[in-house]
């Protein structure tokens, strides 16, 4: 899910 | 991963640690807001949800992540525990008033208005982004209602405003060498944050010049 949206931060 | 980045998560940790720190040395919360502690719970669970679907070990990226949700997530639900339940009798829930249910629900409006894709997870990602921006506000509000601040509690509030520059420098940095450009939610809400912190800032710097210790007005 992360990875998909370009959430990779805190 | 870049210096700004890594800076700025380790000032987050720096402030975590000075949260218990002065909760442990002292046996007192005085001074802290629970409802700023509640806030940050709630961002972290709500943006941390991946947790349960990344695999850590995909990349050195997700394990760092990993851990650093999961540091933030206990720390955080420790932290609540310290001032509930052991340190209770010192947490200041008179002038500990500030009403996050409107936080929350502004948060919860904005992030059904404004998010990048329609599912769930982007839904409770834009949330914990905007809840995050005004998740300090509690404690800026308490620290004003009782004056004085002590040392240790600027210091937190201190880092954390560091935390979120130095994102902001991170952001720059990422537009430039990755062209990063679909980032505009994570961007606006964390610069407004940063103005919230910048504002404490002023008179955090205003207080150290006069050498006094720091009031807010």
């Amino acid at each position: 899910v992360a990875a998909e949206s370009g959430h990779d931060e805190l | 991963m870049n210096i700004f980045r890594l800076g700025g998560d380790m000032l987050h940790v720096v402030s975590i640690f000075l949260l218990l720190l002065k909760i442990q040395t002292s046996h007192s919360c005085a001074g802290l807001s629970l409802k700023t502690q509640i806030l940050y719970m709630v961002v972290f669970s709500t943006r941390y949800l991946d947790l349960f679907f990344t695999k850590p070990w995909h990349s050195a990226l997700t394990f760092y992540n990993t851990i650093m949700k999961i540091l933030f997530l206990s720390s955080s639900a420790y932290t609540i525990y310290l001032m509930q339940k052991r340190y209770k009798h010192t947490y200041d829930k008179v002038h500990d008033t500030f009403r996050i249910q409107y936080l929350i629900a502004a948060a919860a409006v904005l992030a059904l208005i404004f998010h990048l894709r329609l599912t769930v997870f982007e839904i409770l990602w834009a949330f914990s982004v905007f809840l995050e921006s005004v998740a300090i506000l509690p404690q800026l509000f308490l620290l004003q209602e009782t004056g004085e601040v002590e040392n240790i509690t600027s210091h937190y509030i201190f880092c954390l405003g560091g935390y979120r520059t130095l994102y902001i420098f991170n952001w720059v940095w990422r537009y430039f060498t990755e062209h990063r450009r679909n980032q505009w939610l994570a961007w606006g809400c964390g610069t407004v944050q940063t103005l919230i912190y910048a504002d404490f800032f002023y008179y955090y710097i205003l207080s150290r010049k006069q050498g006094k210790k720091l009031r807010l007005p």
